[in-house]
């Protein structure tokens, strides 16, 4: 967060009001290191008249004005020894995500020296209420579920939940879905990581509709950590490395020429550093060389002072001990240096910083689209910064948890979709504290048509990477239009699903009923974005209705525009849409056809756009069509 | 059945209703609807403040004939997920 924030033009002195402090976020986690800077309670008040939650009692946690409630659920109380059984973080992954949405201003934070500046939160006078529901053995849907029952009712405004599964379920048989529903029911809308199974497409699991679902993309500070060579040539790779190696050289052996024989291991193993199988007395004291990335227990284990791994990594993570990850070419070049040398040697250096002019681009992990469940709803929803971020770290771990890792730190650099959905919560959070009474759908729909779309070039994924776009927090604040919807939007969306009437009035509790009538198609409902799913080769029509609500000025005419390659024809009717007062609501149609050869890859997805511009508001959505098979 | 038959299960059931309700009673009921007297026993934990549920140790059997009682939304089992 120390320049996630200012990258997306949201500096620490944007425009905020009063009622930012009676914003509550619920933080569905691993918990919270309370001590921690980020949480800070100082200028604080008393909590929200409107908090009815609590702070469990437990041994050495106690709540604040800035941690307003905690609460744990282990429903099997099957604790690992690692566990501390209360709201206390001993993973850091709930302190992290905390501080990112809502921690308070904190002067220098760095990580031994990295990414060193102000670190805060998007919202740092909100309130953090925590519901610890991940453990050192994952997160159990009967406690997320739990956790949502009592962050409802404990009276949050916006849930954020950096969690998933491995592949996507139907929404009343995923906790997250179910949760998240009766959020929006309640008016909360839950901010969800879109998972980091990415570049697989639609490897997306967090996909209802009602939810908020968020990719990861870069910012532009880039770390690199440089490879010093015996022969003074020095190779540029990525990771996290805070170490500064005492030697200027050390000796490099292959670890492929290392295998730990006693345990039965052989070079085919390994080559590739995997615990246990590199033997301690040829490794110990050296830089290993192995060909794959591994998490670094298996050098650290055996004694080794560093490794280089041999595969390209867009992001830089943390590994126990020095390392740098080199791309094939450099790494084909260290290995024909150690062959070729009577004794090779290597340093590792500490990790620098650098300006990524390329930034934003949509991570390789950060999981896409399509949609497995509604193919016509579009997902991920957008992207946020989720990659290299600074922010707050437990105490009760160390930078990476593993064993023979001894550096405890207050602030620490992580990458994932983890990162980026509280930075999406964060504007969520920002939106409603000037907008008290605007819906999930709305807040939602403010922070979609305000993002910017990203780069075809750096993001071949297109939409299906990044959603509507990048996050423009303080842009959402004036979106000029919103699609809204409310629970009977969905129930009709969820009948054209295929839910019956018995289904859709236990989940809403009231007399709704699925009917021909009724019954809508994922195209009708209103969302901000627009996706059609085609057959390859054939040409496919499909009709959007959609209804707007002014939110901007008062008096206005929008008119709009569209965007279209070739095989992907829209027109939208009315094209021009008058308004004479705030609040006034407006409908149209879109009308796309499309035809998609659909006979390689890299057709088979068209990206168009609809833009309402009233001369002070561009109100965009992505307009997608894809080919299905 | 033995306890190593039984699996943890979430028993989804909407919206919850109006007023006052005691969710345990409600679900320890339906519990013994299918696994008769002893029913109580695998109820884990009810959801009520905000929606209807609960959690309970069933054998596949069990799950299957919850999934097919009126009021039940959906019964899936307890799985985990993974931080991103």
């Amino acid at each position: 967060t120390t320049r996630s924030w200012d990258f997306m033009g949201f500096s620490k002195n944007v425009i905020r009001t009063n009622l930012e402090s009676n914003i509550i976020i619920g933080m569905l986690d691993t918990g919270i290191w309370p001590e921690s800077e980020s949480f800070n309670d100082e200028g604080f008040g008393p909590p929200p008249k409107k908090w009815k939650g609590i702070c469990q009692k437990s041994s050495n946690f106690t709540c604040n004005n800035k941690i307003i409630g905690a609460r744990y659920y282990k429903a099997d109380k099957n604790f690992h020894p690692t566990d501390i059984q209360s709201p206390r973080d001993s993973e850091g992954h709930g302190s992290h995500t905390s501080s990112i949405a809502a921690g308070a201003l904190v002067h220098k934070a760095s990580l031994s020296g990295l990414a060193s500046g102000l670190a805060r939160g998007g919202v740092p006078s909100a309130r953090i209420a925590v519901y610890k529901i991940c453990w050192a053995d994952g997160c159990s849907d009967a406690d997320i579920l739990a956790a949502f029952d009592d962050a409802i009712a404990d009276g949050v405004d916006v849930i954020s939940l950096s969690v998933g599964g491995s592949f996507a379920i139907d929404y009343f048989n995923d906790s997250i879905a179910i949760g998240a529903f009766h959020s929006m029911k309640n008016g909360i809308l839950t901010s969800n990581s879109a998972g980091n199974s990415g570049p697989q497409l639609a490897s997306i699991t967090n996909v209802s509709p009602w939810s908020l679902s968020v990719a990861a993309s870069t910012i532009d500070r880039k770390f690199f950590t440089e490879v010093k060579l015996g022969n003074g040539e020095i190779y540029k790779g990525t990771s996290i490395n805070t170490v500064e190696l005492k030697h200027n050289l050390y000796p490099l052996i292959y670890g492929g020429d290392a295998p730990n024989t006693k345990k039965g291991y052989d070079s085919s193993e390994s080559r590739y550093c995997s615990e246990d199988s590199l033997d301690k007395a040829l490794v110990k004291g050296k830089i290993v060389l192995c060909d794959s990335v591994n998490s670094g227990e298996g050098p650290l284990a055996a004694g080794a002072v560093g490794a280089i791994m041999q595969y390209y990594l867009d992001s830089a993570f943390n590994f126990p001990l020095p390392v740098s990850c080199l791309g094939s070419d450099d790494g084909t070049d260290v290995s024909t240096y150690l062959n070729t040398t009577r004794k090779p040697k290597a340093n590792i250096l500490k990790s620098i910083e650098e300006k990524d002019e390329q930034a934003p681009y949509v991570i390789s992990f950060s999981s896409r689209g399509p949609n497995p469940i509604t193919y016509d709803i579009l997902k991920p929803d957008l992207t946020a910064p989720g990659v290299d971020i600074l922010a707050a770290w437990s105490q009760g771990t160390t930078v990476t948890g593993y064993e023979g890792d001894n550096r405890i730190v207050p602030y620490n650099i992580l990458s994932g979709t983890s990162m980026s959905c509280p930075h999406a919560t964060a504007a969520a959070a920002y939106i409603k504290s000037f907008n008290p009474t605007w819906s999930p759908a709305a807040i939602k729909s403010a922070l979609m048509t305000t993002a910017v779309p990203l780069s075809l070039e750096t993001n071949t994924d297109a939409e299906f990477a990044f959603g509507s776009g990048h996050l423009v927090p303080s842009s959402a604040l004036d979106p000029g239009l919103i699609y809204d919807a409310g629970e009977i939007d969905y129930v009709k969306f969820l009948c054209g699903q295929g839910y019956d009437t018995e289904t859709v009035r236990l989940v809403t509790g009231d007399r709704s009923k699925c009917s021909d009538s009724i019954n809508g198609t994922a195209w009708d409902l209103n969302y901000p974005s627009f996706a059609l799913s085609a057959t390859p080769g054939k040409s496919t029509r499909r009709v959007f209705h959609r209804t707007v609500t002014n939110v901007g000025s008062g008096v206005s005419i929008y008119k709009a525009t569209v965007k279209a390659p070739p095989g992907l024809e829209i027109e939208v009717q009315p094209n021009l849409l008058g308004f004479k007062a705030i609040g006034e609501m407006k409908s149209f149609i879109v009308k796309v056809k499309a035809k998609i050869d659909g006979n390689n890859i890299t057709n088979m997805m068209l990206s168009g756009s609809l833009i309402w511009d009233d001369g002070l508001h561009q109100v965009k959505s992505p307009v997608v069509a894809f080919a299905l098979e | 059945v033995s306890d190593d038959d039984r699996k943890v299960y979430i028993v989804y059931m909407g919206e919850r209703p109006n007023g006052e309700f005691s969710a345990e009673r409600l679900h320890i009921n339906i519990l013994e609807q299918v696994l008769g007297s002893g029913g109580s026993s695998s109820l884990l934990h009810s959801y009520h403040r905000s929606f209807n549920g609960f959690v309970a140790k069933l054998t596949n059997d069990d799950a299957h004939k919850l999934a097919n009682m009126e009021g039940i939304v959906s019964v899936f089992p307890n799985q985990m997920k993974q931080l991103h």
